[in-house]
């Protein structure tokens, strides 16, 4: 949530700008200003302009291909297809290296490093945990634990990134599993506070016919 | 004695117009203020003393001005001349500052940066002094060993608005925020620094150093679950032997939570919630973030 | 709402809480 509310006003002057750009050149130049911005890690807005469709078909193509793999990709999606994308700046390459890490703990709660350095193209364990400190922990795009021993990152947090239209189902699945596993959940307590309820009652009665017998006992004694 | 005293007060006079500070605190010193002969009144009692020590602070002598404070910590509680308890306390606060009482010094800069009144008998006060007494503050709450009690101080310092205009802002979030500091702030922020709180210790750190290596351990303690030696002396910037040390250290004084292993040259960090509890924690956190959503559908009009 | 379907998508990760062998220990 904190990560929407900081980018929700970057996201709207890209888009406003997108919609009224009129030179490729300069759509092209926003794409390269959005996509190297430190606060942003959301384009599917800007994608969603119509304005951008302009490039489709001219020289600056492949700036638009790029805004759909920083909305949707990863770094090793880039290294497949860099000879048809423009060249990353220092601050592109780190933000599609951020966008690859949530791109992963999306699939897992445990990243293992050495999935963590072939994916972002990374040498050694130092560099590595500096990035995940400094880039993506102290960013707020993700909260997490290294671990040296097993050698992961566990991740506590992660913030959403842009969603492809085949995610959505498998949104919906999940959230009908919790629906459905918290329904039965109601259900089982429920059932275990009437089965309480009664087992107490039970005892009470019990309680009670044996403290009736014990006085006709000691009645009779009498 | 009388005249000895005026003679005395004239020639410490003389020294201080000549910065000769000690030597004129020492020319005070040598009156007698606790005469059994002639009645000396408590606030020119408090006034001397209180002199006495602001001379020899000029020339950052902890140790004999400390005396003369504590002389005057008597005599303070029973003035109501505001001016010299002002400077009783500005000076107290200092003392603690050169002494390395880093935090207590803090919370003693901190109150007098609070001071509502703009004019205490002749003396103005203004922004400036309440601004520097402020920074003061926030230098030595940085300085100061790192722990609960630390912590606590910084909670206060960064809520305080007036913080936020100070140019010692930034290394104050990042401490606050628990973040490790790099080597470039960490020699801005040594820019800052008087010569005491840059001095070198007896184990080769200096004052400096060892605040920093113990924040950036808290800080490694907060990001990672357990590391090794090595890798944490690679990100302190200091050999692992003494990495472990300080670690030790800190987890002795109960600063820092965790366990060492020798033999697998480890440092396990523990939280302060057990598993159980921070299960529960992330649970809550999810119910305010789809909170956060549910409200984002309704103010949508989803 | 693209915003929206993001902040969902992040909370649907939110699930398992943890997965930590002292807290599978715990837990059990």
């Amino acid at each position: 949530m904190d990560i929407e509310r900081k980018q929700a006003e970057i996201v709207d002057h890209f888009v406003k700008q997108a919609a009224v750009l009129d030179a490729e050149a300069s759509l092209a130049n926003l794409i390269a200003e959005a996509t190297s911005h430190p606060s942003l890690f959301a384009f599917s807005e800007i994608l969603s302009v119509p304005n951008l469709t302009k490039l489709e078909g001219t020289q600056f193509a492949s700036h638009l291909e790029l805004l759909r793999l920083f909305a949707y990709g990863a770094c090793s999606d880039y290294k497949s297809n860099s000879d048809r994308l423009p060249a990353l700046s220092a601050d592109q390459v780190r933000k599609l290296k951020q966008l690859t890490v949530l791109m992963l703990a999306e699939g897992n709660k445990v990243l293992p490093y050495d999935q963590l350095m072939q994916e972002l193209d990374v040498s050694n364990v130092r560099e590595l945990e500096d990035f995940l400190i400094n880039d993506c922990m102290y960013a707020g795009i993700v909260r997490g634990k290294l671990d040296q021993l097993r050698r992961c990152f566990e991740v506590q947090f992660a913030a959403g990134r842009d969603l492809r239209p085949e995610q959505l189902n498998n949104m919906i699945q999940t959230l009908e599993n919790w629906l459905g596993t918290s329904d039965n959940l109601l259900h089982t307590i429920q059932d275990k506070i009437k089965w309480a309820d009664a087992m107490s009652e039970e005892n009470k009665k019990h309680r009670k016919e044996i403290e009736e017998k014990v006085e006709d006992a000691k009645q009779s004694f009498k | 004695e009388e005249q000895v005293l005026i003679i005395r007060e004239k020639l410490a006079e003389l020294y201080e117009s000549e910065q000769q500070w000690s030597k004129a605190a020492q020319m005070l010193s040598g009156i007698d203020l606790d005469s059994g002969i002639r009645m000396l009144d408590e606030t020119y009692k408090l006034s001397k003393c209180v002199q006495i020590a602001r001379l020899y602070l000029e020339d950052d002598d902890a140790v004999n001005a400390e005396a003369f404070i504590n002389k005057a910590s008597f005599l303070v509680s029973n003035s109501h001349h505001e001016v010299l308890n002002l400077q009783y306390k500005v000076c107290y606060a200092r003392i603690l500052d050169l002494k390395r009482k880093f935090l207590e010094a803090a919370l003693r800069y901190y109150d007098i940066s609070q001071i509502e009144k703009r004019q205490i008998g002749d003396e103005e006060i203004d922004e400036e002094a309440l601004e520097q007494a402020l920074s003061a503050a926030v230098t030595c709450t940085i300085l100061a060993a790192a722990g609960p009690q630390r912590s606590r101080v910084l909670a206060t310092l960064y809520k305080d608005e007036r913080c936020s205009k100070l140019k010692i802002y930034p290394i104050l979030q990042k401490v606050y925020l628990e973040r490790i500091l790099r080597k470039p702030e960490i020699d801005a922020f040594a820019e800052e620094l008087k010569a005491h709180q840059k001095a070198l210790l007896p184990d080769n750190f200096t004052v400096l150093d060892r605040a920093m290596i113990e924040h950036n351990l808290l800080s490694a303690s907060k990001l990672y679950t357990n590391i090794s030696f090595e890798e944490l002396g690679a990100l302190l910037g200091i050999a692992p032997q003494k990495a472990e040390k300080i670690a030790s250290r800190m987890i002795y004084e109960d600063r820092m939570r965790g366990s060492i292993d020798q033999v697998e040259a480890v440092i396990h960090f523990e939280d302060d919630t057990e598993e159980l509890q921070q299960w529960d924690q992330q649970i809550v956190g999810l119910c305010q973030a789809l909170n956060d959503i549910l409200d984002s559908m309704t103010s949508k009009g989803v | 709402d693209h915003s929206l379907l993001r902040q969902v998508s992040s909370l649907l990760r939110r699930l398992p809480a943890m997965e930590s062998e002292k807290f599978q220990d715990d837990f059990l």
